[in-house]
């Protein structure tokens, strides 16, 4: 464990914790994608099915089960709390995420380390983690304004797919065998799509004004 | 590494 990772984890961490105290304290998910978050909550139960595998330490085993645990009661809220689910806007939410749940199981039937169960699955998570926060883009576009928590929430999101590059670069340098092409190839295109976002984020930080995305 | 726990990220 290096810093970059930690550094990494502690920030997807909190892109979560913000989410969460967002709903729960504007008792409202407007301008947050549910799509994404069931697509998170997909992507979480695929890779951690080796939960009950493979044990790497007692800190992975936590941070699986928060991951889970979090996805599924974020998907819960804005699926079934009365007054969360009011304010959830589908006519603003229309990506047609499940075309990127078979596009991501297609490609992990083809590309994947081993012709296993878990490892397919694993594979399907890396390749649906890559583009799950797509739906969540197009809703922030679509609805140009950003409100602040939803704004640091994908900053987070961001912050945390960029210091894992950071962490692969630094293991790729510090560890003589470490290749892993599936995870880090993916992990640039998800770093990338943040791109846009990025730039916005950091003008409306630099002028210090609202955030907004061009449509 | 060692044969399957080359998942050790999150």
């Amino acid at each position: 464990m290096n810093i970059f990772r930690l550094a990494g984890d502690m920030t997807h961490l909190l892109s979560i914790l913000v989410l969460l105290l967002k709903i729960y304290a504007t008792k409202s998910c407007s301008g947050v994608s549910r799509k994404t978050q069931e697509l998170y909550a997909i992507v979480f139960l695929a890779r951690y099915l080796d939960l009950f595998t493979d044990f790497i330490s007692v800190y992975n085993t936590f941070m699986k089960i928060v991951f889970i645990a979090s996805s599924l009661a974020i998907v819960w809220c804005i699926r079934v709390h009365p007054m969360v689910k009011r304010s959830y806007d589908k006519d603003l939410d229309t990506f047609r995420h499940y075309l990127l749940v078979a596009a991501s199981f297609l490609l992990a039937l083809f590309l994947h380390e081993k012709f296993t169960f878990l490892e397919i699955f694993w594979a399907f998570s890396i390749y649906l983690e890559a583009v799950a926060i797509l739906p969540q883009l197009v809703l922030l576009q679509r609805s140009g304004n950003v409100d602040n928590l939803t704004g640091q929430y994908v900053f987070f999101l961001g912050a945390y797919r960029g210091l894992y590059i950071l962490n692969w670069i630094y293991r790729y340098l510090t560890e003589p065998r470490f290749t892993r092409w599936i995870a880090c190839v993916s992990g640039v295109v998800q770093t990338a799509l943040y791109a846009d976002f990025f730039y916005y984020y950091f003008i409306s930080w630099k002028n210090n004004s609202k955030l907004k995305l061009p449509a | 590494v060692v044969k399957g726990k080359i998942h050790d990220e999150l």
